[in-house]
């Protein structure tokens, strides 16, 4: 463990308080793409099977329930009780092009062909374009709300530190060598370069966050 | 083997 994966762990974690925290506080989802969080659960639940049979310490297994303990209740939360507040309208990403490019790249590129390498290779897949549904709702609605912003770049920013987390691993641990975590999260980093633009261009001008149309 | 399979990153 090095400072910047612990970093880059907790900022996942608040960016999901962030996201709860903009739930409670607007009493709504709006804004929220349902999609999106539908796709996390189901990285999370494909990526942390392994929890049943590999033991690798106590907060890697307590993160792990964590994060499908947290993604469930938001899910939970836009089904239920915020449900008349969820934009179905504005979540129109068509979700199937994203689980089909993970199912492909799952099956061509798992270091071995076992069901748990092949739905690990899955989810990373799938994590690295499952925001795109939420950035796809923030492009055509043009504006979000400030917990929102903030959530899209807590988890940006943790998938940034992922990526530091890589370079110093790969320098101080000979043997550390994942391919495939590399390509998938700099993917998936590469996505959020606009909306990292805009929203610090945001900050800077001390308004909300707001996207050309 | 080797540290492909060892996913200890989250």
């Amino acid at each position: 463990m090095n400072l910047f994966r612990l970093c880059g762990d907790l900022s996942h974690v608040i960016s999901i308080v962030l996201l709860l925290l903009k739930i409670r506080a607007t009493r709504s989802c709006v804004g929220i793409s349902l999609k999106t969080q539908a796709l996390y659960l189901l990285v999370f639940v494909t990526r942390y099977l392994d929890l049943f049979v590999t033991f690798i310490s106590l907060y890697n297994s307590l993160m792990k329930v964590l994060f499908i303990a947290t993604s469930s209740y938001v899910l939970y939360l836009m089904l239920t009780k915020y449900r008349q507040t969820y934009d179905k309208d504005h979540d129109t990403f068509r979700i199937q092009f994203l689980v089909g490019f993970a199912i492909v790249l799952a099956l061509l590129t798992p270091h071995r062909y076992t069901m748990l390498e092949v739905l690990w290779t899955f989810s990373l897949w799938l994590e690295s374009v499952a925001i795109l549904p939420q950035l796809f709702m923030l492009q055509t609605t043009g504006e979000c709300e400030n917990l929102t912003s903030h959530y899209i770049f807590a988890l940006g920013l943790y998938r940034a530190l992922y990526a530091v987390n890589w370079v110093y691993r790969y320098l101080f641990e000979p043997d550390y060598w994942q391919p495939v975590t590399w390509v998938a999260g700099i993917l998936q980093t590469a996505l959020y370069g606009d909306f990292f633009y805009y929203y610090v261009m945001s900050k800077r001008r001390g308004k909300k966050l707001k996207l050309p149309t | 083997d080797t540290l492909h399979e060892v996913h200890d990153e989250l």
